[in-house]
């Protein structure tokens, strides 16, 4: 399973439709403070399945929508769309057969939400669950949100066993 | 269940026993468990002893040997369970330069089983990558994503269809 | 008491709402009472808004944004009531090079109040000061301090009175 | 009130006598990770009474002294003397005639200290009382420590007020 493209449109400070392709090896993000980097951690998690407002530095999950600049007004819905490449085999549970697996969010304003997987309409608990046990997830160790390396060393016994548990 | 947990936990400890000196060019760290006789509950120590010096709290460590120490753990982790890709935001913040070249050997060495996405503001970890994007706000609030080559060209504009 | 600590709050936030458009080149911010009813107990919220941007939560800010701004809160508080030094740990870690000259700038302009010392792992912050000293650990564990010229000269080895 | 120097014996990972000097202006201090900056502010605060060594990384104020690598032995003690220029005219409250205002703090491994002021043996408070006022305490916005401007966002209004109430 391999992450193959992210597409973003009115996420956060995305309001322009953007797609990034992800090349094998290691890809680095740059930029200026406040320009957008961690916003594309934000949405791969959201896309992911992220439940909490607050793990995406919001107070409610409305804060992911665009809401707009001094010269720009906000708009009513975020989108993302997460793109994984399954020809290497190792594909999540139920979609061995399938060259791609393809994950869609959207937020309205009004609270509503929509999920897709390939294009289908789905519960936000069948995308959670497809990525159960692919060792991706918005729990799992494989993302390290800014200011979190800080924290481990200095967390709670039990929290370090948790971290643990998501490998096990 | 207990046995699944004690079997990672286990793995993961000799991993970073040997992740550890590596990325610390010596020293060495071990994982304890808080309560060997509760292993539905017990909460995970850790004990880490940077190379010549003495073994003593982790809270005593730089902010630097922290991150390490944490870094080391997590791509321990990783290691007996990778998942197809990992991001890392920042993580190099806190390094010097020769805990940063360190780092980066780590993380291109598991791209043998994973792909990393590095978010990083340090130069030495930029000139480390296969693919560098980057994004800017040339219009306030408004994020677009380039693409980069080291020496600041842009090659060229992904990403604006509207 | 409650009229000092209001004197004190209206003079940090009118200094705060100066300083802040100077470190972020615009934007504006301030401070607001969550009660202003109960001024022996009330808690402070900070609005900050980066220039171009909406404002919208705090909690939203990127991280450099995040450090910037309590920069700036700090910077206003000392502006107030300089002490003879300020020791900052490593404060410029999550900013970009260009507000790390605007933060530089400000810690010189400080200087006329008060002594600086800043420790850092940044070239352009060490290109700034006055006054270089380099830590080092030659032997494992213990720490020794030695005057440095920019371009890694030893000037003369400090302190190393047995 | 200018600070003029700081010397060091015994303090952290200061085994052998270090003697540093303050100028005016900016002085940056810089090395590896775990050459023993932070240490220096630890060392600083120590002497100007902080009571916590918790505030110091440790869990026991007998956590600052040396305690040995695997080439040399521990020690016995903890040494830090900061010393700090009058001619300014920005004197402490009872010292408006000196020129110079030192303060000096020893701990031993049983656990006993020592305090001095322009090597007068004292308490722990009168050290305390001095820097009241002056607007350098242990607890003042005057020194930021490592990891800690990351915390002022996210800390509560309570916490906030605290650092604008040590203004007041
Ligand atoms: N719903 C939203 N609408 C518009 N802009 C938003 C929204 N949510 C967040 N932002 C903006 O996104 C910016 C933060 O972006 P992000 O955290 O990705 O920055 P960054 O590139 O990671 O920076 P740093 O290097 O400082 O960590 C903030 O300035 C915030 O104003
Ligand atoms: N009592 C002690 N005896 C000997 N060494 C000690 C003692 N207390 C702390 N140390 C050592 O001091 C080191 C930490 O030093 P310090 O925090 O000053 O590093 P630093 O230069 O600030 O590094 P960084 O750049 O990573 O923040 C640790 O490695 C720790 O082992
Ligand atoms: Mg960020
Ligand atoms: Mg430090």
């Amino acid at each position: 399973m391999k992450l193959k493209s992210l597409e973003l449109f009115g996420f956060k400070s995305f309001v322009d439709k953007t797609t990034i392709h992800f090349e094998e090896g290691v890809t680095g993000v740059v930029g200026p403070n406040g320009c957008g980097k961690s916003n594309i951690v934000d949405a791969i998690r959201w896309a992911m399945g992220e439940q909490s407002a607050k793990h995406l530095r919001g107070s409610e999950m409305q804060d992911v929508i665009f809401n707009g600049t001094s010269s720009r007004a906000s708009i009513g819905m975020s989108q993302v769309i997460l793109s994984f490449d399954l020809t290497d085999g190792r594909a999540p549970a139920g979609y061995t057969d399938y060259t791609e697996v393809q994950v869609e969010r959207r937020l309205y304003r009004s609270g509503e939400s929509e999920y897709y997987i390939n294009k289908v309409p789905c519960r936000l608990r069948d995308i959670v669950d497809l990525f159960l046990g692919t060792g991706v997830g918005t729990k799992a160790y494989s993302i390290i949100e800014q200011g979190r390396i800080g924290h481990i060393l200095a967390s709670k016994p039990e929290e370090r066993r948790f971290i643990i548990e998501e490998a096990a | 269940s207990r046995e699944r947990f004690l079997k990672t936990f286990e793995l993961v400890n000799e991993k970073f026993q040997e992740i550890f000196p590596r990325l610390f060019k010596g020293g060495r760290a071990k994982l304890l468990l808080v309560d060997e006789e509760n292993l539905l509950e017990s909460g995970v120590e850790i004990v880490a002893q940077p190379p010549g010096k003495k073994l003593q709290s982790i809270t005593l460590l730089s902010g630097g040997e922290k991150a390490l120490t944490a870094v080391g753990l997590i791509f321990s982790i990783f290691l007996i369970k990778p998942s197809p890709f990992c991001l890392l935001d920042e993580v190099d913040a806190p390094l010097d330069d020769a805990n940063i070249d360190r780092f980066n050997d780590m993380v291109r060495e598991m791209t043998a089983h994973s792909q990393f996405i590095v978010i990083t503001h340090n130069k030495r970890t930029m000139e480390r990558t296969d693919c560098l994007y980057g994004v800017t706000m040339e219009e306030a609030g408004v994020s677009k994503v380039v693409s980069v080559r080291l020496g600041g060209d842009v090659k060229e504009p992904l990403s604006q269809v509207a």
